[in-house]
């Protein structure tokens, strides 16, 4: 058997010290580690790569703290659009989907365009359509907001910041 | 952006990548995550990888598929392909990190900003990391 690993990340850029309360710290640091424990229990388990990663994208995509499902940027028109994408590397099998918004965990998404679509990425309401179309659990409009993102909006719009001034902290 | 790249006990290698884009973004913009072979690639040839960054900067290098490549071609390590991509990203201008798997085990972090939310996990045990100097 080989030994199992698992490696996660929520995003990167100007990230320092003094830019993040301890409260924040210690709850960023939280949710890594939850992701982690769901990516293992997988893999302890003797469980696929596919699974792990999916069950660890999906504890990042629930925590408000990073910029994926709940917790996702606003578009300019204080909207929030969503991309996913997921690959398997013993077939090479991928599935991807872009701008979508209503499926609560878009990496589900992703992973029904692999396994369920003849297709590698769909986008927009074409996505959305196919997600609500496979049962995957869908959420309002309210459900990805967060005050701290609707911030960051009002600052560039107020400050009329590059879209890479404004958080430092990408996607 | 958020992201997972994993090796299982089968030797098999995937991953998986999610993101809200860019703060303001507009006219339907779409960066590196959903590209397959930009932010998101596995191939048990040579590695998965799951990017975050500036994203058209990875789109223009192929990010992912490129650490693959170089891994699969030239027979670099893990940490080595993703430093030179990296390098590489950043000569074009642009900023952000990646993680990488391979199949004989290697698990790497790679990326040119001040820190980027992270951990890494085996049956060894596991750590989580923010900073660059961590």
């Amino acid at each position: 058997q080989t030994p199992w690993k698992l490696v996660i990340h929520g995003g990167a850029g100007v990230i320092e010290r003094e830019r993040i309360s301890k409260e924040q710290d210690s709850d960023i640091r939280a949710a890594l580690t939850r992701a982690l424990d769901a990516g293992s229990k997988v893999l302890a388990g003797g469980g696929e790569a596919i699974d792990a990663v999916e069950a660890a994208v999906k504890v990042l995509e629930d925590d408000p703290h990073f910029n994926a499902g709940k917790g996702a940027v606003y578009t300019y028109e204080g909207k929030n659009e969503l991309d996913a994408a997921i690959m398997r590397g013993d077939t090479r099998a991928a599935g991807a989907v872009a701008g979508i918004n209503g499926t609560r965990n878009p990496i589900e998404a992703a992973r029904a365009v692999m396994e369920k679509s003849p297709h590698v990425m769909l986008i927009g309401e074409g996505a959305n359509i196919f997600s609500r179309e496979q049962g995957l659990t869908q959420v309002t409009p309210d459900y990805y907001e967060t005050p701290e993102r609707k911030r960051q909006l009002e600052e560039l719009k107020a400050n009329k910041l590059s879209w890479f001034d404004v958080d430092m902290k990408y996607g | 952006t958020v992201g997972a790249v994993a090796l299982d006990a089968k030797g098999h290698v995937a991953a998986a990548t999610s993101t809200g884009g860019v703060t303001g973004k507009r006219w339907g913009r779409v960066g590196d995550a959903p590209i397959i072979g930009a932010g998101t690639y596995a191939d048990d040839r040579a590695c998965a990888v799951s990017a975050t960054g500036a994203g058209e900067y990875f789109i223009r290098a192929g990010v992912a598929h490129e650490i693959c490549a170089r891994m699969r071609l030239k027979g670099e390590s893990a940490k080595a392909a993703a430093d030179a991509v990296i390098a590489d990203v950043g000569q074009l201008g642009g900023t952000g990190g990646v993680i990488v798997v391979s199949p004989k085990g290697e698990t790497i972090y790679s990326f040119n900003t001040p820190g980027m939310y992270r951990g890494m996990a085996s049956a060894d045990g596991k750590s989580v990391g923010i900073y660059g100097d961590e």
